[in-house]
């Protein structure tokens, strides 16, 4: 099945 | 002291009811080079950019950067008071926790001036590498706003496949099943009526359909969208503002587990 991944996966905090 | 005075009320007021279903708070941050905002969705799976140049208002002073945290539905109540072609004037400084908008008729016959309440928000800041991406895809932004919204009849997301000669939305159901295929289309009379793709190599994701849904309410800012994709990287879908800035939708893919 396809699972929605989280943007913080993708992007890191600064 | 901040200061800045754009000629149209309207624009803002668009831009924060394109965004305010997604973020319900934000924190300004204005500096001299303009107003800036990025925030996510409380789930986490997209954020909203959104950039003001200040060379594209009419007038613009920030003495020193300055946050500004709002509630946007509480925004979006004041600036709907605005009259159709009234100018914005918003004023803030740091001695009291206040932004005045004040709407100025053409005439100059009337003058409105509301006073917003200023919050604290703990927002995280996210680098937001500038990535190299496999495909951008330009297209009318009307166009793409009736591709979602008809495919989200159908499905609960989408799968956009570009190839160089195409770029495919494709959406499944318990209802059956569609897709939406648009081809390149350079010769036209305007160019925001083209459909430019731009392909390093071929990408296929999939996407929840309701945040693109909630995304194209930016389609009135723009006649023109342009949508930027990685394989397993989120997609931006980007609505540039004339002459002022851009707002910036990124949503995170789903990927199989």
């Amino acid at each position: 099945a396809m699972g929605q991944k989280s943007l913080d996966l993708f992007f890191k905090s600064v | 002291m901040f200061e800045a005075q754009m000629a149209q009320a309207a624009l803002l007021k668009q831009i924060i009811e394109s965004i305010r279903e997604l973020i319900t708070e934000a924190t300004f941050e204005v500096s001299g080079t303009g107003m800036m905002l990025q925030a996510m969705d409380s789930s986490h799976v997209s954020l909203v950019a959104l950039n003001l140049r200040s060379d594209g208002f009419q007038l613009f002073r920030a003495d020193r950067p300055f946050s500004m945290g709002m509630n946007l539905n509480h925004m979006a109540k004041m600036l709907k008071c605005a009259g159709k072609d009234d100018t914005l004037t918003m004023r803030a400084d740091e001695a009291n926790d206040l932004v005045t908008f004040l709407f100025e008729s053409p005439g100059n016959e009337r003058l409105a001036e509301f006073e917003l309440k200023l919050m604290d928000i703990t927002s995280e800041n996210l680098g937001i590498p500038d990535a190299e991406y496999s495909a951008t895809v330009s297209m009318p932004s009307a166009e793409f706003q009736r591709i979602v919204k008809d495919l989200g009849s159908i499905g609960d997301t989408v799968e956009i496949t570009v190839t160089k000669d195409d770029v495919r939305f494709a959406a499944s159901g318990d209802i059956g099943n569609a897709t939406i295929k648009c081809r390149q289309l350079l010769d036209t009379e305007k160019p925001e009526d083209r459909t430019l793709i731009e392909m390093v190599e071929p990408v296929n994701l999939t996407f929840a359909l309701r945040y693109l849904i909630n995304f194209s309410k930016a389609t009135s800012l723009a006649p023109s969208v342009t949508i930027k994709l990685s394989t397993e990287m989120p997609v931006v879908v980007e609505y540039k503002l004339s002459d002022i800035g851009y707002v910036r939708f990124y949503l995170a893919p789903k990927i199989e587990d």
